[in-house]
């Protein structure tokens, strides 16, 4: 069955989007057929996978507002095994469309159901194994969505000082939506991003991730690397961009650590 | 009278919090008096000036319940000439405690109005010159606020791929507001950071944020820097934190040509 990971953490630019977008293609790279939903309204991985503004003909707007599965608004990307439903500003107006709606959280949990029914009646082409979600950085209905679908949550965390005070905010959130909304919802893991060795300050702040999250974080650390800055000017992810470098040999540490830790469950 | 500036960016992660402190600090120390107002509901600004989670007995949120005015919530940083309406986790409730309410987007415009007045009546103490707003990165009913406050908006972005994306975003919501709920609503201008002078990639972006919005763009150009990752973890502004470091300077650069730009208005 198809596994869904919510990429989420409400603090800004901390490396959601290049997550999805280079740990999809890690993945896919090991053989899994991934699909990554872009809930952000900017489509910043959208972007990022070369999949341009006017290459979009159906959103996860249309999704989420029930005008199109997700099969159908899906697009194949230049990754082999990697599909992805873009975005764009439409989803800007999400909340006021759905206001006095209340299946309004439920809207894409609903979605992926009707995928899994498509999926075990199509006979062509294998079934996704992953779904990974974008979120925006906030706690809106669209992140309120992503995490009533998923399974579990993915959190990207900087090391930096200000991505310290969002952790017990993202914990709080995790388990209201658990006790109401989707009781099966936990943190999967936590990942260490934009770690500069350079410096005593990135270690301090990982270790004060680790303090806080104990065994969920990830033993991968994902370097800062310039080239995976570079990569998404380019439509390209950085396992394509730059293959050698050490941003794209943490990403595919990522995903068989990621794997390995999904078998054990 | 006070001049009402929303540091504001959708994108996360771009420098908005941090230039709220250190331009706060910067046009402090040149003898402005300033007040900061921090709208993210995770509180960054309070505790990059130093006032902890447990100092903060009233928040931005009890100013827009309207249940506190702006100077009853200001508490004094460590910077003369520098005050702060510190924020919290109460901030994520807003959206729904105002559902309903018509005048939700006029809450933080009505509150400055009355800290006008307020002021005007005080014997002691010189009125604030500027209000400074820092917005989370999203256009939720908080950024509408601030934006429906205040005269112009300074937009933070980062010298970055992804940052490119959300111009046109920005610029149609200003004109949204502006048609709507603040006539004269403008951007007053565009402050490049995290600008890595040793690579080619962001003179690129920099010259394709020149090329979108012209001569708004400030000349001062904010460098990466460690030592402005580092001081919010002491609670210190860059410019007391390390005064001598190429942060500090352009902070200060970046505080006498916006009292120029103003100046000129
Ligand atoms: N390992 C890395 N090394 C260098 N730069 C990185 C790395 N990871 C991400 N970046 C860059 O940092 C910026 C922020 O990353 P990204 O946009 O993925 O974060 P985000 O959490 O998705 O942001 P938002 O909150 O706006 O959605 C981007 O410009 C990205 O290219
Ligand atoms: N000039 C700089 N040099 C180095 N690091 C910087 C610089 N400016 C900001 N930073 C760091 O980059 C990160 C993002 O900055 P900041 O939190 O101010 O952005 P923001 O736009 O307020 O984020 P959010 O969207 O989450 O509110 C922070 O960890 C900050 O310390
Ligand atoms: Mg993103
Ligand atoms: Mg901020």
């Amino acid at each position: 069955p198809v596994r869904v990971l919510a990429i989420s953490n409400q603090k800004g630019g901390v490396g959601k989007t290049t997550t999805a977008i280079n740990l999809g293609t890690a993945l896919a790279a090991a053989g899994e057929r991934v699909m990554i939903l872009d809930l952000d309204p900017q489509g910043n991985a959208s972007t990022g996978l070369g999949v341009g503004p006017e290459a979009r003909p159906l959103t996860m707007f249309d999704v989420l507002m029930r005008q199109s599965s997700v099969l159908q608004a899906a697009v194949q990307t230049n990754v082999p095994n990697l599909s992805i439903v873009p975005a764009n500003s439409d989803l800007v107006s999400l909340e006021s469309d759905l206001m006095g709606d209340a299946g309004r959280p439920y809207k894409l949990r609903d979605a992926l159901a009707e995928m899994a029914a498509d999926q075990s009646r199509l006979l062509d082409g294998r079934p996704f194994n992953y779904v990974l979600i974008d979120c925006p950085p906030s706690l809106s209905l669209l992140t309120l969505n992503a995490m009533t679908a998923a399974h579990a949550v993915l959190v990207p965390i900087q090391c930096e000082f200000f991505a310290l005070e969002g952790m017990s905010q993202l914990k709080e959130t995790v388990d209201q939506i658990k006790a109401t909304l989707n009781p099966k919802l936990e943190i999967q893991g936590v990942v260490l991003t934009m770690h500069d060795q350079r410096t005593a300050f990135s270690r301090e702040i990982a270790d004060s991730v680790r303090a806080y999250f104990g065994s969920k974080v990830y033993e991968t650390v994902i370097p800062r690397n310039i080239r995976v800055a570079e990569a998404p000017s380019h439509g390209q992810p950085i396992l394509i961009y730059d293959h050698a470098c050490i941003g794209s040999k943490a990403y595919i540490q990522l995903a068989s650590e990621l794997i390995a830790r999904e078998k054990q469950l």
